[in-house]
């Protein structure tokens, strides 16, 4: 799993 | 950002403003589920607690700040100004049956064990869920307003908008997140139907009704 999400998506 | 992602965005944003500018001109919140409005905003709340941690750009926080203030806004318009005109016998949804299952599953299921990470998650599979009520409520009056489709047909674009952006960005970028495609995926399929009355009809002039 990739380890941090985007925070710029909405 | 790319072109998937700036209209998805904006599909959302004109989603938000069409349902609030529906329920302020008309000063009727008739067939707009309250459950959903209050799944969305559980889902922004949870999800833009970012804004404190994690700056990126000024659109980024603008537009987060809007999607929190709108979905308040929306709120405030249903439970109190206009709370005579809300469908509440038709509203019956049970959302702890989706925010219960959502949040056993992001404690599960998670990129990082840390509170903010697994509230992000959270939001994301409540979000992919949170239009059931509203659709459930459509389905039980068995009709929607042509101003109603228009917004449901905004906000199901904007997810079906984010999954081309993902597209994009894994052959783009090389970058991918599973829970976000997954839960977005199962997002954009639960407005399918709703699209294809869309098409044949609200397009066509015809109200949206279901057939009997």
């Amino acid at each position: 799993l990739w380890q941090d999400h985007d925070h710029d998506e909405l | 950002m790319n072109i998937f992602r700036l209209l998805g965005d904006l599909s959302h944003l004109l989603a938000i403003i069409i349902l609030l500018v529906k329920i302020w001109k008309t000063r009727s919140c008739a067939g707009i589920s309250g459950k959903s409005q209050i799944l969305f905003a559980v889902v922004y709340t949870s999800r833009y607690l970012d804004l404190i941690n994690a700056f990126i750009s000024p659109y980024n926080t603008i537009m987060k700040i809007v999607f929190l203030a709108a979905s308040y806004g929306t709120i405030y318009l249903m439970y109190m100004k206009f709370k005579a005109t809300y469908d509440v016998n038709h509203d019956t949804f049970r959302i702890e049956f989706l925010i219960a299952p959502a949040a056993v599953l992001a404690l599960i299921v998670n990129h990082a064990f840390e509170p903010l990470e697994i509230l992000w998650t959270f939001s994301i599979y409540l979000e992919s869920v949170a239009i059931l009520p509203q659709l459930f409520l459509v389905s039980k009056t068995g009709e929607a307003e042509s101003i109603t489709s228009h917004y449901l047909f905004m906000l199901g674009s904007y997810r079906a908008l984010y999954i081309f952006n993902w597209i994009y960005r894994y052959y783009a970028e090389n970058h991918y997140d599973l829970i976000a495609i997954v839960a977005g995926i199962v997002q954009t399929v639960l407005y399918c139907d709703f699209f294809y009355l869309y098409i044949t009809k609200v397009l066509k002039g015809k109200k949206l009704q279901l057939p009997a």
